[in-house]
């Protein structure tokens, strides 16, 4: 799993 | 989106929603730390300067409730009710919670650009930003029950993020390290806060430090 930092939270 | 990730973003309005009203009604900021309050305040216009970039109706909307009422807050705080906020009990030394983030930021973050590092230091921040009220809380031994409400939503809805997190993990393989260990880090922080709340507050008590 590679990171996702979508930043798609809050 | 998840219930998890819905309820946890509930329970952070819900929150504001609490400390506001309690506010407003009692003409009062007492038992409030103004220290906490300006933290949260960095640390959503640190993280959500995205908005000018990116736009999700959901997101940017929340996003645009965070700044605006952590603003309204401080606003109540440092005008009308000025009077009744008592700087003497409200003594964390912040400057440690501000250097120590910004390191992390500076030393770990996903990409260096300017956002991200901010992003990241936003996230350690708020990890952290609820101690210059739990020591309040600490200091002056109790805490008014709606006080103490407000303490608990604000605690759940980082505690939700964590099934969230675990939920996404599993479904999308959805993976962000930082956000996950900063928020694990903060529900920790307020794991004996929580206790006490459960075993007091919750059974009709007050809320006062053994």
């Amino acid at each position: 799993v590679t990171p996702v930092p979508g930043h798609d939270e809050l | 989106m998840n219930i998890f990730r819905l309820a946890g973003d509930l329970f952070h309005l819900i929150s504001i929603f609490i400390l506001i009203h309690k506010m407003t009604t009692s003409k009062s900021c007492s038992g409030i730390s103004f220290k906490s309050q300006a933290l949260y305040l960095l640390v959503y216009v640190t993280r959500y300067l995205d908005l000018f970039w990116t736009f999700a109706l959901y997101n940017s909307t929340m996003k645009i409730i965070f700044i605006g009422s952590s603003a309204y807050v401080l606003h109540l705080m440092t005008g009308p009710f000025k009077p009744t906020h008592d700087p003497n009990i409200d003594t964390f030394k912040v400057r440690y919670l501000i250097g120590g983030a910004a390191i992390l930021a500076l030393l770990f973050p996903y990409k260096w650009t300017p956002a991200e590092v901010l992003w990241t230091f936003s996230i350690w921040l708020e990890s952290v930003a609820i101690l210059p009220q739990l020591f309040m809380v600490q200091r002056t031994g109790a805490a008014e029950t709606i006080t103490t409400h407000y303490i608990f939503a604000l605690g759940a809805y980082r505690a939700l993020y964590i099934p969230n997190w675990i939920y996404r993990y599993l479904t999308s393989t959805f993976w962000d390290p930082l956000s996950i260990i900063a928020g694990v880090i903060q529900t920790v922080l307020y794991s004996d806060f929580f206790y006490i709340y459960y075993t007091k507050v919750l059974q009709g008590r007050k809320f006062e430090l053994p």
